[in-house]
């Protein structure tokens, strides 16, 4: 299918089942196809999916399994669609692109949340535009206002969830995060909030890890 | 050279890795 086909069809307002295959098969073609393929699907195809993302994620009596696959269908198309400089750019040029990816960082669902979580860590370590990694920072504590929360809390959230990928998409995230700001003070401040909300909690198992780790070590150094 | 792929897979590499936190 050619990339006119895929945006007349998301134009078209299909919804459930049949979006989610659109979708399956959009990621399938932006993975695969050449960058002048992606190009063609263009700043049009992009609006369209953050629309409909956009939607789902507003829409709070939809289905609520096919809808949250449909999400998480279409972050998967945003990562393949950013996986060019041509599309990255149009994407960090969207006025919702990083507002649509924090909003996606939710812990009740870990599979979408730890790829949305994977593409803002890699949006706050790209060093062209400069100042990305603050505009996910705003992002994320602008996004926690609305909701009256803490801002790290979904992170903190995801740390503690059984998903291993989860959790360690999100203490990548907070690493770019910490590590991309440049003053001392608000590295060491950042830092402080994460340990206040519990950031060592859910680390605990790394101590272990350690002592197994050098004891495992000092073993084959005397063997 | 612009239309080059793979750009998030390198970063989500770097990232994974650690090498996108080396101090310089």
């Amino acid at each position: 299918k050619s990339a006119q086909v895929y945006i007349q069809e998301l134009k078209s307002e299909i919804k459930d089942g049949q979006l989610l295959s659109c979708l399956e098969s959009l990621r399938v073609s932006l993975n695969n196809n050449p960058v002048s393929w992606v190009q063609n699907f263009g700043n049009e195809g992009l609006a369209l999916l953050l629309n409909i993302l956009r939607k789902l994620q507003d829409d709070k009596d939809e289905n609520f399994v096919m809808g949250g696959k449909c999400q998480h269908e279409i972050i998967r198309c945003l990562k393949a669609f950013m996986n060019n400089k041509y599309g990255l750019k149009s994407m960090l040029e969207s006025e919702e692109g990083i507002t649509l990816l924090v909003r996606a960082i939710n812990p009740q669902k870990p599979s979408m949340m730890t790829d949305a979580v994977k593409l803002l860590s890699a949006i706050s370590i790209l060093e062209q535009p400069e100042g990305l990694h603050e505009r996910v920072l705003e992002v994320i504590t602008e996004e926690a206002e609305k909701q009256n929360i803490e801002r790290f809390q979904p992170l903190i959230s995801g740390m503690k969830n059984n998903s291993l990928p989860l959790r360690a998409s999100c203490l990548t995230l907070i690493n770019a995060l910490i590590s991309r700001a440049e003053e001392l003070d608000f590295r060491i401040h950042i830092r402080s909030e994460l340990l206040r909300l519990g950031l060592r909690e859910p680390l605990k198992l790394k101590v272990q890890l350690r002592v197994f780790d050098e004891q495992a070590e000092d073993d084959s150094e005397d063997l | 050279e612009d239309d080059e792929t793979g750009i998030m897979d390198g970063l989500l590499e770097a990232l994974q890795s650690g090498a996108a936190f080396r101090r310089k």
